[in-house]
This record gives C-alpha cells, structure tokens and sequence, in this order.
C-alpha cells in the first residue's frame, strides 16, 4: 500500500488515492477545487491531504490513521473505488502503490 | 592555468585529464572564462544530500531543498547501513563541490547552488514523484536524476500519470516558463541486456538521457543502450579504469571523499553540471534549446563497439553513445549564441489497429503509416525532434520482441531491443518507445514499424494489437537546421565567450509557486495537544480568579480599620497573575472610590454583584474573614461603611 500520508511526505501507511478533478462550477479556481476536493474526500471516507505538488485539481486522499484487519481495508477500498468512480467531477483516480526505484 | 589547491582534484580525469589528454568534459576553458555555473541551481533528486559538508555547505540551496522522506525542509542523508545513503551526496559533489578549500574535490560548475530532494530513502509513490519533479520549480533550474526503475533486463515501467504530468508541467511553468531541465541517467542493467527504452523517464522526452562511457571512451559493461539517449559523458569502467572522484558523506565510514563513484549515476551529475554553465551564459535557453544544444555539440568518437549512423539532417548517433560526448566548451559556446528554437509541434496518428501475428525471425510483420504534407499544415511541424511509438502487443514472452521503427529517410531506431531476462507473459500494454535518430530530419514521409520474434517458440504467438505514432518538431526546415550548425561551429573559437557578448533574453513569466504550508497529522496533533492545553489552562486560570473574587467580594464590607487585599494562592503569586486584579477593597473615602470607580467597569466590577448573591463559600473566604473580620452579606449602602 501506499505509505503517503500528505502529498508532501510518507504519512499513515494506509491506502492513499490520488484524484483528478475537475471544477462542477466550470471557474476551475484553486479554492473551488479544494472544496470539492475536501467534499469528496468526506463521502469517500478519506481524508483530503491536499494538493499533488503544482498540478492543479490533482489531490491526495488518505485514509485516516489507525490499523484495520486487511477485510475491512479491501470493504474501504471497495467504498472509496465506487464513490470516485461515480462523482461526476472526478476526471481520474488512481490508488497510489508504492514504485521500485533504483540508485544507479 | 586553472589551479586548485583541493588535494583530489589532480585525480579528477575527467575534468582534466592529464594522463590521456582530450579523455575529458573539456571544462577548463569555460572556467577560465569565470563561466562556474553562477546564478544556476542545480537539484539532486536522491537519497539526500549532506549539506553541512565543506564541499557543499557553501553553495547549498535550502530554498530549493525539501525532504519528502520525513517531509520537511532539511534533505539530510539518514545514515542507513544496509542502503548506504551517500548516493545524493556524491552526485551533489560531481555537480558543484567548492573548489579551493583544500577539501576532496571540484564540481563541474562549482559557481552553482546546490539542492536536494530526498526521496529514495523510503516508500516512494507516484504522487511523490510528481511532487519532486516541480518542488520549487522556481527556484531549482535543472533536476538531476541518478535513479530509475529497476535495471534488471526484465522490468517495463517509468513516471506514472501524476509523473508524467509533473515532468510536463516542470516543462511548461518551471523556470518562469524556460521549462525545467530533467537530466536522467540512462540505466545500469548492460550485464542483464536491459536497454533504456524500457525506461519511461528515458523514453520521456522532457528528460535529458545521459549514459556513461569509461576513461576510455568505451561503453562500460554497466552501460545500456537505447534510441532515446540523448549524449554521454565520463563514467567509471572495468576495475582497471579509473572512477569518478567526488564529495562523499561523511557519516557512518564515509570520509567526506571518495574516488569510487561509478556508474550512469556518476554521469548525469555531470551533464547537469554542464548544463547549469550553459545557463549561466543564457539563462533564457528553454528546456528544448537545451537538448537542440546537445544533439548539435555532442561529439562522434571512434569506438569499435558504436555502429554511428548519420542522419538526413547530418546528426550522427549511435545507440551506445547517443549523440556523443558532451564537451562542455562545446556546449557553453553554443549556448552563448543561440536563439530559442521555434514553438514545439507534434502529431499524432490516429490508433491504428491492426491486430496481426508478429512472425518469427527471420521473417518480421511491417506496418506503415505515411504523414503527408496535410497531416502537418496544422501544426507547422518540418523537422523532428522526438519520435515516439506506443504499442500494444500481446506475447507470451515480452523480451523475444524486436521493434524497428524507420523514419521516413530510413534511419533505423532498434525502439525495442530483445531481452533474454524478459518472460513477462502481458506483452506491452500501451507503452510508448521513442527514438531521437531522426532529429533534424523531414516529418513528412512514411514510417515503418518493424515487429520480429526473436524467440525460440515453434510457432507464432505474438500480435501487435496497436500501435500509435506521435512526431515531435519544430517548423524550422533543413536549410534552418544547417544555417544553425555553421552558426555554432563559427562560435566554437570561443570569440562570444566574453562577458561584453550578450544576446537579449526574454522576460520569463511570473509563475506563483504552491509552496504554502501544509499542515501534516503531526503538526496538526500537536497543535491540537497545545490548543486543548491552552483552553484547559484558561478554564483553571478563570477559575482561580472567579474564587479569589469571591474572597474578595466576601471582604467587600469592612466595617472599621483597613480591609485588606485578600491572599491569593501562591501559585497565581508565582505566575504574576495577581497583579491583573484590580483590589476591591479600600480604606479610601467612598466618594473617592465612586470617583475611581467612574470608568470602563472592569471585570471585578463585572463580578461583584453575582458573587454577592452567591452563598457557596470557599476555605479562602475563612481566610479572607480573619483580615476583615466584620465582613457581612448585606451591602452596606451607606457612606460610613467602607466600600469594596
């Protein structure tokens, strides 16, 4: 699982989701977007970590903290899946998974 | 006539090489010209770098530093046995180690500033990378990379969307609009046949892909090959040739030294470094002008092993050596007089969908697709840059593959090299190979994918589902791409390397940077612990004072001598609190206290009355009644009663 907490540094360790949204109010404003962004998060159980570096409308949500059998987080990826699937505002998502890098 | 006085730099050949003369970047004329990287900075993306050392303290960036790992500013290497955090650290010094300080060694452009993004020392994410490919993209103009997917022959993947979308944006918004500059090191997996095409961030074409060659010139054991690579430069070879000598950490066993940095690591610091003096000389080149920069210097060098084809356009280029050496006299006299080339323009082909078997080898399936004069009236496009194919393949062993893409001069790219480690049963799935053997050449024409099976299967299993092909350019036609490389061969004398020589840059655009504050969990629990400590403390502290009001309003009346001022507890007396109430009691004249009392009610005055209806009495009011023994209930009215 991804091991972010903030798009800025490794946080809780639980399952993150990034998300690509896009303004219902067409004005796109960086504000707009960070309600949305922090609505969304809220019906999806999440927690709005904020945004992803500069891409506007790109955010991170994250599961609050604290440990859960591995049943109830495949439940919670099952919810979270189906509401941004489902939100007519989301343009993309993704869950963060953890990438292999090497020094060379 | 350059000297220094840091003990290593005699060993650093590949600034200097004195042992095989011209074996070298060729910086030393640049040097002489004070051309050290001034006004540039220059980030490693890495495990972090040690800033405190000698070496790099004094030209170390905080402002353009973070530390994704532990998220926050300081990207200080942790020491990590196992891991060996020192990587940062050494590319930093390659890039900009103070000379003169009679410390280890010398960096390429030693003028630069120097920062670092640590985030290869833990889970790293999708989502983090896009955060490190822009982290202070104002302030960081080129971003060195000794890093990527694993190099072990069988492994397909690079930058992921948010990845992808941050080198993009790096391009567009970084550097006030110039573009960032991504300068990445082509790979490691040589002796496991893995090849940079396999490589999104090589593939990419907003990256700068730098391989290594050894003292020698020759292609290291380590060293992959693919289309994409941009340019080499200097690396460390067999355990005879000499390695890069650099800062090194000085934690754990590091002694702030070392001469042991190999590898396409050690390379593409080194173009960086050559990059941020091409900066320094025209802050204004964009991240397309500097890659034009290198393709049109970079120098073709005798090499058994290099098969160097000639393009159209009269760039040579070779799948082991890119373009060729990157001489940094070479790219600094270039960059002093070049004017940015023209807008970037592309296209893309439709999908093309063929779905047919891809037969053994000898034998090959081709499929074309021919862009014609009207395809590019749009777009303006003449000459190519990038060329990129995205295919989907479908094949029970990915590495038996062999994809040849032909331009439409028939210039050859080997996109997609066999991979004898490579069983993956997926095939490709959407991914894109790109090639930059055509740089220069006409756009217009037909091209031709070429799929073979290499493999031993008896029969044929693969079939290109398929593919996509996209053309980067720009509108300058040849005789523009000619009249440009006379222009930069009458340069290379070094006749505009002087300060008085200058050509007029643009303004760069004002690009607010996303640099607020984020509040992580910690800093949030811990600003929740103070605030619930603030409130309880202000509850207690309103409490203390209600009770010793209460003391006092119980002192209110004194009938006769003095009425003192009631005892406060010893804490509030050791806090200094006492002081903030106002007595109520006073042996003054009434009519003095009525005047006194004329103004603004404060907050004992507030008081006083309800704590005269109220009957619960503290211990402290026992107390309070010893100093003013005829206290009573009833308020005296009177003029004769002592007023509180």
């Amino acid at each position: 699982l991804a091991g972010t907490g903030g798009p800025d540094g490794q946080g809780t360790g639980g399952p993150s989701w990034a998300v690509h949204l896009e303004s219902l109010e067409g004005d796109g404003e960086e504000e707009t977007l960070e309600q949305q962004a922090d609505a969304l998060a809220q019906a999806a159980g999440l927690v709005n970590a904020g945004r992803i570096g500069e891409l506007q409308g790109h955010y991170l949500f994250v599961q609050p903290a604290g440990h859960r059998p591995a049943l109830e987080v495949e439940a919670i990826r099952q919810q979270v899946e189906a509401v941004l699937a489902g939100h007519e505002a989301v343009r993309w998502h993704s869950e963060q998974r953890l990438l292999r890098r090497a020094k060379r | 006539s350059v000297h220094f006085n840091d003990p290593k730099y005699p060993q650093q050949w590949h600034l200097n090489n004195r042992r095989s003369p011209g074996r070298d970047i060729n910086v030393t004329g640049v040097w002489e010209r004070n051309v050290t990287g001034r006004g540039v900075t220059v980030v490693v993306v890495d495990d972090g770098v040690e800033h405190t050392i000698q070496d790099i303290a004094p030209n170390y960036s905080p402002e353009g530093s973070y530390d994704l790992n532990s998220n926050d500013p300081d990207p200080m290497p942790h020491p990590d046995v196992e891991n060996g955090n020192h990587h940062g650290t050494r590319c930093a010094g390659e890039i900009a180690a103070v000379p003169n300080n009679s410390f280890c060694a010398v960096g390429v452009a030693y003028g630069s500033r120097i920062a670092g993004i640590r985030v290869l020392d833990g889970p790293l994410t999708d989502s983090m990378e896009a955060v490190a490919f822009n982290k202070h993209y104002q302030i960081n103009d080129i971003y060195s990379c000794s890093w990527g997917p694993d190099d072990d022959g069988k492994t397909v993947d690079g930058p992921h969307q948010l990845g992808k979308a941050a080198l993009q944006h790096g391009v567009i918004a970084g550097r006030q609009g110039f573009g960032s500059i991504f300068v990445v090191a082509s790979g490691n997996g040589g002796q496991h046949n893995d090849n940079c095409n396999y490589d999104g961030y090589a593939n990419s074409i907003y990256t700068v892909t730098i391989g290594a060659v050894d003292e020698e010139g020759r292609m290291p054991f380590y060293a992959e090959e693919c289309a994409s690579m941009l340019a080499v430069t200097f690396s460390g070879g067999d355990k005879m040739l000499r390695s890069i000598v650099t800062t090194d950490w000085d934690l754990q066993k590091g002694t702030g030294c070392t001469e042991g940095h190999t590898g396409t690591s050690a390379a593409a610091p080194l173009a960086a470094g050559m990059i941020a003096l091409m900066l320094q000389v025209r802050p204004c080149l964009t991240w397309r002008d500097v890659q034009h920069i290198i393709v049109f210097t970079a120098t073709r060098y005798e090499d058994r092993r290099a098969e160097w084809v000639t393009n159209e356009a009269g760039f040579s280029h070779s799948h082991q050596h890119g373009f060729g050496l990157l001489n940094a006299w070479r790219l600094v006299n270039a960059a002093k007089i070049w004017t940015s080339v023209p807008y970037l323009a592309s296209y893309v082909s439709p999908v093309l969908k063929e779905n047919k078997a891809i037969p053994q080898s000898p034998r090959s399936l081709e499929v074309l697709w021919n862009v014609s004069r009207m395809d590019l009236e749009m777009s303006g496009l003449k000459t190519l840059e990038h060329v990129a194919v995205t295919v989907s393949i479908t094949h029970p062993r990915r590495g038996s593959l062999e994809l040849k893409l032909f331009c439409p001069s028939g210039m050859m790219s080997l996109i997609g090299a066999p991979r004898s480690m490579d069983s993956d049963p997926n095939g490709f799935n959407d991914w894109t190979f790109s090639t930059v053997r055509c740089w220069g050449e006409r756009a217009r024409g037909t091209y031709r994918l070429v799929i073979r099976d290499v493999g031993d299967e008896s029969f044929q299993v693969g079939i290109l589902r398929q593919w996509q092909l996209t053309l980067y350019g720009s509108v300058w036609s040849a005789v523009d791409i000619r009249d440009r490389q006379r222009l930069l061969e009458s340069a290379m004398s070094g006749k505009y390397l002087h300060d008085d020589f200058a050509l007029p840059c643009p303004p760069g655009l004002k690009i607010p940077e996303e640099d607020g504050y984020t509040i992580t969990p910690n800093t949030l629990k811990t600003l929740v612990l103070v605030g619930c400590f603030t409130v309880f403390w202000t509850v207690y502290y309103m409490l203390e004072v209600y009770l010793s009001q209460r003391n006092v309003a119980s002192n209110q009346v004194c009938r006769s001598g003095p009425c003192h001022w009631p005892h406060r507890s010893r804490k509030a007396k050791e806090e200094g609190t006492e002081l903030e109430s106002v007595p109520l009691c006073s042996s003054k004249d009434p009519d003095e206290v009525e005047t006194e009392s004329r103004g603004p009610p404060t907050t004992s005055d507030l008081l006083a009355p309800d704590l005269l209806e109220q009957g619960d009495w503290s211990l402290s009011q026992n107390k309070s009644a010893l100093d003013c023994p005829h206290q009573h209930l009833d308020v005296p009215h009177g003029k004769e009663e002592q007023i509180c």
